[in-house]
């Protein structure tokens, strides 16, 4: 472990506790894609299939439990609790047009061609996509609310410094998964103009509001 | 050459 992975997992933790905080407090998931939840909820659950065959520490499985958890409630307050607040207009992306790929390219470009390391493979594609529908709705709806784009901040700083964890591992253990960076690079940049607006406006107390 | 799954991460 190092303080990069420690401050990409903290930072996970942080948009997955603000998204949940977000919906349960305002009691509406307005604003957020249910389509990237449930691509979230399917990117955890592939890849942590050896939850209970691979143990590597208490932090580890517990991380995992938490991240199962949190994705599965949100889906829960999104699409039963508070149903009425979603916002099913305006959330239209194509889920097969992320999940087919991401398994094609899983079955050809893997480390392993086995059940558990396909599944991994499947799930790092599938994260690096995941949020499209988010920002696709950004984009549609145009703005979005200022706890909203914290919690896509805090969503793409994860990924961000697991990148640089990668390098550090690299230089420092000879440690490298071309596919993770590559996929997590890719992750990465698709928030890059959600990062400038964020920087330019939400810092500045103004509204998220996209350039129509 | 591309490289291996970390089995201690996320």
């Amino acid at each position: 472990m190092n303080i990069f992975r420690l401050g990409g997992d903290l930072a996970h933790l942080l948009a997955i506790i603000i998204l949940l905080l977000k919906i349960w407090t305002t009691r509406s998931c307005a604003g957020i894609s249910g389509k990237s939840q449930i691509l979230f909820a399917l990117t955890f659950t592939a890849r942590y299939l050896d939850l209970f065959t691979n143990f590597v520490s208490v932090y580890n499985s517990v991380m995992k439990v938490v991240y199962l958890a949190a994705a599965y409630a949100t889906l829960y307050l999104m699409y039963v609790k508070f149903k009425a607040t979603y916002d099913h207009n305006h959330d239209t992306f194509r889920l097969e047009f992320l999940i087919l790929p991401a398994a094609g390219l899983a079955l050809i470009i893997n480390h392993e061609f086995s059940i558990i390391e396909v599944m991994w493979t499947f799930s790092i594609y599938l994260e690096a996509v995941a949020i499209l529908p988010q920002l696709f709705m950004v984009s549609k709806t145009g703005e979005a609310e200022s706890i909203t784009s914290h919690y896509l901040f805090a969503l793409g700083s994860y990924r961000a410094l697991y990148i640089v964890n990668w390098v550090y591992r690299y230089y420092s253990e000879g440690f490298y998964d071309m596919i993770a960076t590559l996929a997590g690079v890719v992750q990465t940049v698709l928030y890059c103009d959600f990062f400038y607006l964020y920087i330019t406006k939400v810092l500045k107390g103004k509204k998220l509001q996209l350039p129509a | 050459e591309l490289g291996f799954r970390a089995k201690d991460e996320l």
